[in-house]
């Protein structure tokens, strides 16, 4: 555990918890994607099966109930407590063109070819462009509110300190895994765009609103 | 196996 670590594992924790707060406080999710809820409910589901198998730490294992228990929170609201809020329409990304490579490429590219590490290395992938139909929701509407706006700043750039943790780990424990390097650049550079917004738009009081 | 390692990530 280093700095960058804990600061990610946080800003992962707020991303969430600022995103069930403002559906909860507004009763409303418009103009969140439940596709991208649906699958970061996947993600934690297919990654953290791994809490019937082994026991690491408190911490370890105290987070991943968090994670699960608020992404179900999540879905649940979006899709049945404030479901006449829910802006399907505008959710129109196609998840079985992200779902369908992402479990090919799983099953072909990993560190071991078992049930539990596929469901890992699917779970990795499956993270790096589960965003895809938030962003995609944002520019078909041109504007997100800016509450939205912090809970993706926060889901950014904790992949972003993931991979300085990375860094760290590679020098001073000569570790590194390949395969959530890769797809942790590539989930942060799919931020790269939103993440300019941010700073040019919202950090200075404006609304982020896209040329039409 | 060295992948076990990055299990403690989340």
């Amino acid at each position: 555990m280093n700095v960058f670590r804990l600061t990610g594992d946080l800003s992962h924790l707020a991303a969430i918890i600022i995103l069930l707060l403002k559906i909860w406080k507004s009763r409303s999710c418009a103009g969140i994607s439940g596709k991208s809820q649906i699958l970061f409910a996947i993600v934690f589901t297919t990654r953290y099966l791994d809490l019937l198998t082994s026991f690491i730490s408190i911490y370890n294992t105290s987070m991943k109930v968090i994670y699960i228990g608020c992404a179900y929170a999540t879905v649940y609201l979006i899709y049945m407590k404030f479901r006449a809020t829910y802006d399907g329409n505008h959710d129109s990304f196609r998840v079985e063109f992200l779902v369908v490579p992402v479990g090919g490429l799983a099953v072909l590219v990993n560190h071991d070819f078992s049930f539990l590490e596929i469901l890992w290395t699917f779970s990795i992938y499956l993270e790096s462009v589960a965003i895809l139909p938030q962003l995609f929701m944002i520019s078909k509407t041109g504007e997100a509110e800016t509450i939205t706006t912090h809970y993706l700043f926060c889901l950014g750039l904790y992949r972003a300190l993931y991979l300085l943790n990375w860094i760290w780990r590679f020098y001073f424990e000569s570790f590194f895994d390949m395969i959530a390097i890769v797809a942790g650049v590539v989930q942060t550079v799919l931020y790269c765009d939103f993440f300019y917004l941010y700073i040019t738009k919202v950090l200075k009081g404006k609304k982020l609103s896209l040329p039409a | 196996k060295g992948f076990d390692k990055n299990k403690d990530e989340l």
